[in-house]
């Protein structure tokens, strides 16, 4: 069980290192608090966003913290890669340059899996394959209206409220 | 394999039939706030069955039964496309599979569910090998969903730790 | 110590009522789990927004609950009101058409008292007042840019990030 | 009264002194990830003592002190405009009014804090009297947090009930 763990823990912490790199160019770090006996301490994250000193998740803003979160949750589905992810407004707390760099992502590794991401950013959407668009009609419930980004079909839905 | 459709009937704020297009690659959802972006992604739970009906936003399984409709069932497809070798001709050829899972609401108010994979009702533990033979999520790792990433940002290193337990 | 509860509920659910009427529409209530000994209960929210049917928090969407806490803390600031407010990203669940009805909410009691809103939804820039610009500078730290949206002064460093 | 200028001095990731005008009405505060724009509401609790060091994101209050700049104080002012009567003349006159809380590393890492009104050292309960005097807010329930929405959406309702108790 402990050599199991080891061994997956030095997959996610390699993972996790390029992807804090490819999410904002800094260096992370995963470090067990106790690497003899890792059941018996947690997990500590240790980043250096570009051009800052290096600090603790505690320390860091809503945006940096988010980017922390999203750069461990690539590198865990690289550990245990499987056709389809699902992400429900990830990008919420991302100013809109790191939604972008976040859309970059996600569509460099939509070419092998499926993607499904809800999103309100326009960076996300325009960056997507295609989007469906989603409206809740009175006494008839939800509708989905069906359209793609690719073409540059103007989303009547999508540019009303994605602002 | 990939997923080519999800079929919701009868499904929380989806009382019509509705089958909704899965494409390849980077696929975004929107809309305005309650209109029933998050339901779609329970729907797909609920036919994976990777979640508990906690984790859909419902307090039993038969709150998923839409309000909006007038019977006393739901259901939720997912359609996939495979390709596989022809026994026959040893060929590749494509393939749709369809797996479905539906409940019922009893008079007493308990619910029946069921399963079907191409129309042949199976067992839960039969679906998840079938769909962990085709690279599919049976667990729900897979699934960020609303407010899952400052949840993760405020974990203690404990039970951040825990996450990584999942994986070994 | 029960008496001065009771007030205080009584003005907060009467406010809460018009508070989440003002922000879309719909019929919001504040109950008492026990209302003979409040501090034996909880506090329960209901609510209708329009077009639905009445229900409880748990089930209504990440916006829909948003737009009820919002409405609940503008009924505990009519309650008690101070010459400050401050707002720190509030609107990160709304679409664009919440986002919109909250900053004409916001402008409306900011001609009597002084809001300070966090914010990266360009919506609730626009209808602000003024917009102060924060940037991070390397081996400065960061540095403020002021700027009035009034004149509808072409924010570069806001609309680049703002999308 | 009304809020006038906050005025920095190597507080967090503002090393330099930096004054910064609070007009009347709407103000909006916008920038990039990580940029400083919660420093400042910091900066706001600060001056005002409505926080602990952890709702200010610091493990103790000389975290506060900026690591970007090289000295061991940091300090934070907030300047008022009233309109008080003239003792003398009885005509309403517009005054303002300073008050700040600097902070001092010592040698042996703890803090020293002093408080001061329009220049005269002042205790804190002191402070927290002129300000409910004109009005300013004394607690922390005039801020609301980053994700403190999302916080009260996910209470339960005894908790939500207490949030009601200290208006009593
Ligand atoms: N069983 C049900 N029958 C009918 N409607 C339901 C049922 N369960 C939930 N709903 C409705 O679904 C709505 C929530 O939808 P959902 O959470 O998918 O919204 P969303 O599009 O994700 O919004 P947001 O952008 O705010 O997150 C609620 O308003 C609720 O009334
Ligand atoms: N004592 C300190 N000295 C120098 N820098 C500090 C200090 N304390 C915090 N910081 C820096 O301040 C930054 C966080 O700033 P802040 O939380 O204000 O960002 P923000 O503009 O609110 O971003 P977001 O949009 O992501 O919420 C961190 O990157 C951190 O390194
Ligand atoms: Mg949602
Ligand atoms: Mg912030």
């Amino acid at each position: 069980k402990k050599t199991a763990f080891l061994e997956a823990f030095v997959r996610v912490r390699d993972a996790f290192s390029k992807t804090y790199y490819e999410l904002g160019r800094g260096e992370g770090r995963l470090i067990l608090e106790d690497p003899k006996d890792p059941f018996a301490g947690g997990l500590q994250i240790k980043v250096r966003p570009r051009g800052k000193k290096l600090s603790r998740m505690e320390v860091m803003s809503g945006g940096e913290k988010a980017l922390t979160a999203l750069a461990l949750i690539f590198a865990l589905q690289e550990v245990n890669p499987a056709a389809l992810f699902v992400f429900d407004e990830v990008d919420k707390d991302l100013d809109g340059v790191n939604t972008k760099i976040l859309a970059e992502a996600i569509r460099r590794r939509a070419e092998e899996r499926q993607y499904i991401v809800i999103s309100h950013h326009r960076t996300m959407l325009e960056l997507s394959n295609q989007t469906l668009g989603v409206t809740m009609r009175k006494d008839f419930g939800s509708v989905v209206t069906g359209v793609t980004v690719d073409q540059s079909v103007e989303l009547t839905t999508e540019r009303a409220h994605a602002a | 394999v990939r997923a080519d459709a999800l079929v919701l009937d009868n499904f929380k704020s989806f009382p019509r039939k509705s089958r909704i297009p899965i494409r390849e690659g980077f696929t975004t959802i929107s809309g305005p706030n309650g209109s029933g972006k998050s339901n779609l992604i329970d729907a797909l739970q609920f036919v994976l069955a990777t979640s508990s009906s906690k984790g859909m936003r419902a307090d039993r399984l038969t709150d998923l039964i839409s309000e909006l409709g007038n019977k006393p069932t739901a259901s939720v497809a997912l359609e996939f496309v495979g390709t596989f070798t022809d026994p026959e001709t040893k060929l590749p050829i494509e393939r749709v599979i369809q797996c479905k899972r539906s409940i019922r609401r009893r008079k007493d108010k308990s619910a029946q569910v069921k399963y079907h994979l191409n129309g042949n009702q199976i067992r839960l533990c039969d679906l998840h090998d079938v769909l962990r033979h085709m690279g599919l999520p049976t667990s729900g790792q897979n699934f960020v969903l609303q407010n899952d990433v400052i949840r993760l940002t405020s974990m203690g290193p404990v039970p951040r730790r825990q996450v990584l337990d999942e994986l070994a």
